[in-house]
């Protein structure tokens, strides 16, 4: 199967 | 006091059809160069990046810079109550609790008056890391959207396969298999005109669900440009008429 990536940290500015 | 009007309140309407599935509460974010909403769903699964500039409104005033949480549903409501030909103006104070939108009807002497009370909200810094795509393309946004809606029916995932030559969309799923190919056009810039700017060729899959949101925005213009890249999250860009643009971003599925 395939599994969707949570985008938080992708676009998240520290 | 801010101040933003527009004479038509349609491309607003349009907006909040495009957003409301997949936002609940957004910071709208106003400054003197216009309004910034930069949001991501309730999974963190995608963002909206969304710009109208000043200059595409009527009258436009922002004397201080304002970030404005707002409900989408009850902003949504709201806009529902306009008529499209009907002049839409919003306005709030410099430190303010509520925002107000104002509908005037042409030729009526009718004026409709709606404050909707702001919402604390956390702020989620988000920005968007510089990316080079390995393709762009620019098609039909009604196209994408009744591939998106028909392979929709397949299964759970569309693949976009794209090369020089053409992109393909698929679908496979337990009743069987959906494929749609599209080839470059010789024309470009035409609103039926399929383009491809290709570096190297991409296959990614990407989720129905969230692209059948994305594509509530077609009402806002003729052509959506898809960017690509293998790893990076997908961007469908629509411009909102001559006055901003709205992007969304979603990543792509990875095999188990």
């Amino acid at each position: 199967g395939k599994s969707q990536k949570n985008l938080l940290q992708y676009f998240k500015i520290n | 006091m801010f101040e933003a009007r527009l004479t038509q309140s349609a491309i607003l309407k349009k907006v909040l059809d495009a957003i409301k599935d997949l936002l609940t509460e957004a910071t709208f974010e106003c400054t003197d160069s216009g309004i910034q909403v930069q949001a991501m769903d309730n999974a963190h699964v995608s963002l909206v990046s969304m710009n109208l500039r000043s200059d595409g409104f009527d009258k436009y005033r922002c004397d201080r810079n304002l970030s404005m949480g707002m409900s989408i549903a009850v902003m949504s409501k709201i806009l529902k109550c306009a008529t499209t030909n009907d002049t839409v103006t919003m306005r709030a104070v410099d430190n303010p609790d509520t925002i107000e939108f104002m509908f005037d009807t042409p030729g009526k002497d009718v004026q409709a008056q709606y404050e909707m009370k702001l919402i604390n909200m956390d702020q989620e810094h988000l920005g968007i890391p510089e990316t080079v795509y390995s393709c762009v393309v620019k098609m039909p946004s009604q196209e994408f959207a009744r591939i998106v809606r028909d392979l929709s029916q397949f299964g759970e995932n569309i693949t976009i396969a794209c090369t020089k030559e053409g992109i393909k969309f698929s679908a496979a799923g337990d009743t069987g298999t959906a494929n749609v190919k599209l080839a470059q056009t010789a024309d470009s810039g035409e609103s039926d005109s399929v383009t491809i700017e290709m570096q190297e060729s991409v296959k990614l899959s990407f989720s129905c669900r969230y692209l059948n949101f994305f594509i509530k925005a077609t009402p806002l213009c003729e052509q959506v440009q898809l960017s690509l890249s293998n790893d990076v999250p997908l961007v469908c860009e629509f411009n909102i008429g001559e006055i901003g643009h709205i992007k969304y971003y979603l990543a792509p599925k990875i095999e188990d």
